[in-house]
C-alpha cells in the first residue's frame, strides 16, 4: 500500500496546477524510491518529468509498484479543497480504484478526506536519454516567466541563442521585433537574481512560445530555473524541489527544413 | 519557417 505525507499541501497543489493544461489524464507512479510522473501533450511536442522523491514526504511507505491513473481535471478540484499549509497525505491500497486524500490542518482540529476514482491509462513512456548539454542557463523563475509573456505577445516562437557569457531571447513578429539579452550575474546581497550561464559551445533554437509559457506556470514552485539547451535536442526547462525532488518539462524545437 | 518537430524524433519509445 501507499501512504506519503507532505508537511505542506501547496507543493502537490503548485505541481498539478503547473501541469494540468499541458497533460489531462497521467500515471502517478509509486514506488519505494517516491511518486513519478511523466506524460506527452497530446500533439508529443512538449512532455513532463515530476519526481517526488519518497524524503520530500514524511513519512513514506510504498511496498509495491502502484499506478494511480488520475484525471488533473478531478485532481486539482479536490486538491483547491486543501489549505496551503494543511498537511496532505496520500493513501491507496495495493490495487486500487481510489486514492484517498487526507487534508489536516495544523492549527485547527479538521480533517478532511476525500477519495478520487482512479483510471486505467495506458500511456505511451518515453525513454529519455542523459544529456550532456551545450548550454547550461540557470536564471529567476519570474524572469523567465516575463520574458515568455512579454515575446509572446509579439510572436509564436523565440529564438534562444546562447553563447559566451549572454543569453538572448529573439522574437520576431508581424508587428515586429523583440530581443532581450541577460548576462552572467551574481549578486551576494541578491543571489535570487542571478543568472549563470554555463557553455561548452555556442547554441541557436528556436521553441513555440505558447508551450513555453505554459511551463512558466510552475515559476511558484522555485526562484529559479534552469534551461538546458543543445542543438537539434529538445530543450530542458527544470524547476528544482526540495529533496532532490524535480518538474521538468522537455519541448521539441522548431526546425527549418 | 521553420517547422514544429515532436518528441519521438528524439526520445524512444520505452
Amino acid at each position: 500500500m501507499l501512504e506519503a505525507r507532505l508537511e505542506q499541501a501547496s507543493i502537490l497543489k503548485k505541481v498539478v496546477d503547473a501541469i494540468k493544461d499541458l497533460v489531462q489524464d497521467c500515471n502517478f507512479d509509486c514506488n519505494d524510491s517516491g511518486i513519478a510522473l511523466q506524460a506527452m501533450d497530446n500533439s508529443h511536442v512538449a512532455l513532463v518529468s515530476m519526481m517526488l522523491k519518497s524524503d520530500t514526504f514524511s513519512p513514506f511507505r510504498c511496498d509495491r509498484n502502484i499506478a494511480l491513473g488520475i484525471n488533473l481535471n478531478s485532481f486539482q478540484k479536490v486538491l483547491r479543497c486543501a489549505q496551503n499549509e494543511d498537511i496532505l497525505t496520500l493513501k491507496a491500497d495495493d490495487s486500487p480504484d481510489v486514492v484517498s486524500l487526507v487534508f489536516e490542518s495544523s492549527e485547527q482540529d479538521r480533517i478532511s478526506e476525500y477519495d478520487i476514482k482512479l483510471m486505467d491509462i495506458d500511456q505511451e513512456h518515453l525513454g529519455i536519454p542523459d544529456t550532456e548539454y551545450a548550454a547550461t542557463i540557470t536564471m529567476p523563475s519570474g524572469e523567465f516567466q516575463r520574458i515568455c509573456r512579454d515575446l509572446s505577445a509579439l510572436s509564436e516562437s523565440v529564438a534562444i541563442e546562447a553563447e559566451k557569457n549572454a543569453v538572448k531571447f529573439v522574437c520576431n513578429g508581424d508587428i515586429g521585433n523583440g530581443a532581450i539579452s541577460l548576462r552572467n550575474h551574481s549578486s551576494v546581497e541578491k543571489p535570487e537574481q542571478n543568472v549563470n550561464i554555463e557553455l561548452s559551445e555556442p547554441v541557436a533554437l528556436t521553441f513555440s512560445l505558447k508551450y513555453l509559457v505554459n511551463f512558466c506556470k510552475a515559476s511558484g514552485l522555485s526562484g529559479s530555473v534552469k534551461l538546458c539547451l543543445s542543438n537539434e535536442v529538445p530543450l530542458l526547462v527544470e524547476y528544482e524541489l526540495a529533496s532532490n525532488s524535480y518538474l521538468r518539462f522537455y519541448l521539441a524545437p522548431k526546425i527549418g527544413d | 519557417p521553420p517547422k514544429q518537430a515532436t518528441l519521438g524524433k528524439f526520445f524512444g519509445l520505452q
